[in-house]
């Protein structure tokens, strides 16, 4: 199952939690779709939102969710 | 770095009166996300430095090969963030990289040092490049966020980690030398992460990418960040090719240790038929751009290489480390001289190598590799911004990896962005109530658009005048930065209206900035009104003739009459400015213009037109380019 998962970039909707809300919030929305979804960073500054080792289908439940306005794939940036 | 203070106009004493506007610098905190940092090199020495500032909040993180203590009051932070890249790439193998903040590749040891490390005498790369190494920003303190790992690869969720805790660290600059193209705002972390530390004050400058000279190809190119090219430096290693028929060639040295050659003439050999080549000069074709020229041929050492290039006829050649005494070609001397190898029965040559040069004319030009305009994402915002020196740079290096050296050398964007990043430091410095779009417009409107000769800037790739769409407003020009006497403002307000105009949604609008926004559906949102330093104009063919742009110009150097100069290229265009006198009676008083470009829409697809916008009070130039595409 871990093979099959990849990297997402989720932004959230939540604008109003304090930080450790919005944390909690993460991990449940992760929990909820997954047993075994890792996040991988919770963001508090540059985006709402968190990273997230997910299935394609546990990106399709996630971006279903409430409050989830994106679920980006991981890109790879290269020193220049 | 060694050279580029002086080519800039910054001077190379670190002590002397050239640094004057530098009192302050050792408040600012220069972020770099990058590939860590090497922290027993000289560039980061905390001699003559007070304590920390207090606005900072970050932290020496610990880890292989990497404890707190290697900290001190130069380099104030490091931390490292390689989850995102271990999700996608498996565990890091230890012996090939850090789990530390520790730089294994050399790159973000170069590109802090370039952006405020502090200064080295006695510095040289195998003898090259000798003098005082210092950063833009000597006196700034440095901050290093890993997060690029093997291969030079930075996963977008550790990016955007490092963004995040600078932020929270409170870093004034943020400098990325990393880039991937084409990627929509709301798909692209460095674009998304930078909007909201620009919101939060930070000055970001990023690298446009090393995917010159094709078109449209650049990176990095949202426009709350400042997009950097890089130029060429007055400093060559020239050398010298001999042919045994009597003809002498220029060309340039690689970097190798040792003496040269032997002082006869020695056989030449044509790598593509495979022959001897102990005691021979090898002839290799240089099929690609890649930075690094390929080494030891048929597993013997030749005495020397020529490598000649095969690809674009540019005379720019980006010296490289090389283990035998190696120079580079350009391809229409590489052919004369195949030539000369393949017909000759006994052919024979040598190569005199002459050191370190300074004062080549003309330079800046801009580097064939660095990445061009038009902007594909948003073509109506004319990027790059600026450029700044990316060819040849010397700068501090690891302990580990390449030749045993505490410095080398290297060519890339990456290397101009942090020279951008440290000048922001400076102006930030100086001027601390300036927002990061201030900082930006007093460097792009003072860059300087001709090269060391007073003629145009040149384009490496083709040897012709270069256009905004490669040097965008120019090269950086740090002290007369310091004095623009007008600058082009922009909030948070201003990138929420352009990404209306961009028509973006309310959802992907929320993604990029956080906010909750709606655009104003009475309201007509114009890329065109977003108060940019710089014109780009995309006319679509058999669209109206006329195309109305609206800045707001505020005066940052006091009472003045500014006067506005225009300068078009095509007869296709004629530009009007109303109006045409703007008067200040005192500092950070607004006034508004607009520019008309009334153009023949006919005009055959593709068609560029360049010129420029000049405001002059006598003392001060400020100056905004100006692109047009007909599409």
């Amino acid at each position: 199952a871990f093979s099959e998962r990849s990297s997402y970039v989720v932004h959230t909707a939540v604008t109003t939690m304090t930080s450790a809300e919005k944390f909690k919030w993460y991990e449940s929305s992760v929990k909820s779709i997954s047993a075994s979804g890792e996040v991988l960073y919770k963001y508090n500054h540059a985006i709402n939102g968190f990273s997230a080792r997910l299935t394609p289908e546990e990106v399709e439940l996630l971006s279903g969710k409430p409050g989830i306005l994106a679920v980006v794939p991981e890109v790879v940036y290269k020193l220049e | 770095t060694t050279r580029t203070p002086t080519f800039l106009g910054l001077g190379d004493n670190v002590d002397g009166e050239d640094l004057r506007h530098n009192g302050s610098a050792s408040d600012v905190i220069v972020g770099v996300i990058d590939s860590g940092i090497w922290p027993e090199s000289k560039s980061f020495n905390d001699i003559g430095f007070g304590p920390v500032p207090i606005s900072w909040k970050g932290e020496c993180e610990e880890g292989m090969n990497f404890t707190a203590s290697l900290c001190n009051r130069k380099l104030i932070g490091a931390r490292f963030f390689l989850k995102g890249f271990e999700a996608e790439m498996g565990p890091i193998n230890q012996s090939d990289d850090f789990r530390s903040p520790r730089d294994s590749l050399g790159h973000g040891t170069h590109t802090s040092s370039i952006a405020a490390g502090s200064a080295v005498k006695e510095a040289a790369f195998l003898g090259y490049a000798a003098g005082v190494a210092r950063g833009m920003a000597p006196l700034a303190r440095i901050a290093m966020y890993k997060a690029c790992w093997l291969g030079g690869f930075c996963v977008s969720s550790d990016v955007l980690a490092a963004i995040d805790k600078a932020m929270e660290d409170n870093v004034n600059i943020l400098s990325l030398s990393l880039a991937l193209n084409r990627l929509d705002y709301d798909k692209d972390s460095i674009a998304i992460g930078a909007l909201a530390a620009t919101e939060h004050g930070v000055f970001v400058a990023a690298a446009g990418g090393n995917d010159g000279p094709t078109s449209s190809s650049l990176a990095n190119v949202a426009p709350w960040l400042t997009t950097v090219g890089a130029g060429t430096l007055d400093r060559k290693f020239p050398a010298t090719i001999i042919l045994g028929n009597g003809k002498v060639f220029p060309g340039e040295s690689l970097l190798f240790q040792g003496n040269g050659l032997p002082d006869e003439m020695l056989p030449i050999v044509y790598h593509r038929f495979g022959k001897e080549v102990e005691g021979s000069i090898v002839l290799d074709d240089l099929r690609f751009y890649d930075n690094e020229v390929r080494q030891s041929k048929n597993g013997k050492e030749p005495l020397g290489m020529i490598y000649a290039n095969m690809v674009f006829d540019g005379t720019e050649l980006v010296a490289t480390y090389a283990q035998s005494p190696s120079a580079v070609v350009g391809k229409e001397i590489g052919d004369e001289i195949r030539h000369y190898v393949i017909t000759e029965s006994n052919p024979t040559a040598t190569i005199k190598f002459n050191g370190t040069v300074i004062g080549y004319k003309p330079s800046p030009m801009v580097a064939g590799f660095s990445s061009r305009g038009p902007n594909s994402i948003t073509p109506e915002i004319l990027k790059p911004d600026l450029i700044a020196p990316g060819v040849n740079i010397l700068a501090a290096w690891i302990g580990v990896k390449g030749p045993d050296s505490e410095f080398n050398i290297k060519s890339g964007t990456s290397m101009a962005c942090p020279h951008v990043s440290g000048i922001a430091a400076l102006l930030k410095a100086a001027h601390p109530e300036w927002s990061p779009a201030a900082i930006r417009s007093a460097m792009m409107t003072t860059a300087k658009t001709s090269s060391n000769d007073g003629k145009p800037i040149l384009d490496s790739a083709t040897g012709k005048p270069s256009t905004p769409f490669a040097h965008g407003a120019g090269q950086v020009s740090p002290v007369s930065a310091f004095k623009p006497g007008l600058i082009y403002d922009l909030t948070a307000m201003d990138y929420l209206h352009f990404l209306c105009a961009s028509n973006y949604t309310s959802s992907q609008i929320k993604i990029i900035t956080r906010i909750e926004f709606s655009c104003d559906r009475s309201k007509e949102y114009r890329i065109s009104e977003l108060n940019y330093p710089s014109f780009a104009v995309t006319i679509n063919r058999g669209g109206g003739g006329a195309y109305t742009y609206t800045r707001i110009v505020t005066s940052v150097g006091g009472a003045g009459t500014y006067t506005v100069k225009v300068m078009s290229d095509v007869k296709a265009v004629n530009i009007s400015v109303e109006p045409a006198v703007l008067d200040f009676n005192n500092v950070n008083e607004k006034r508004s213009y607009s520019v008309i470009f009334t153009v023949n829409p006919s005009m055959p697809s593709g068609t560029n037109s360049f010129g420029s916008i000049e405001w002059s009070d006598g003392k001060h130039l400020v100056r905004s380019p100006v692109a047009l595409t007909w599409t």
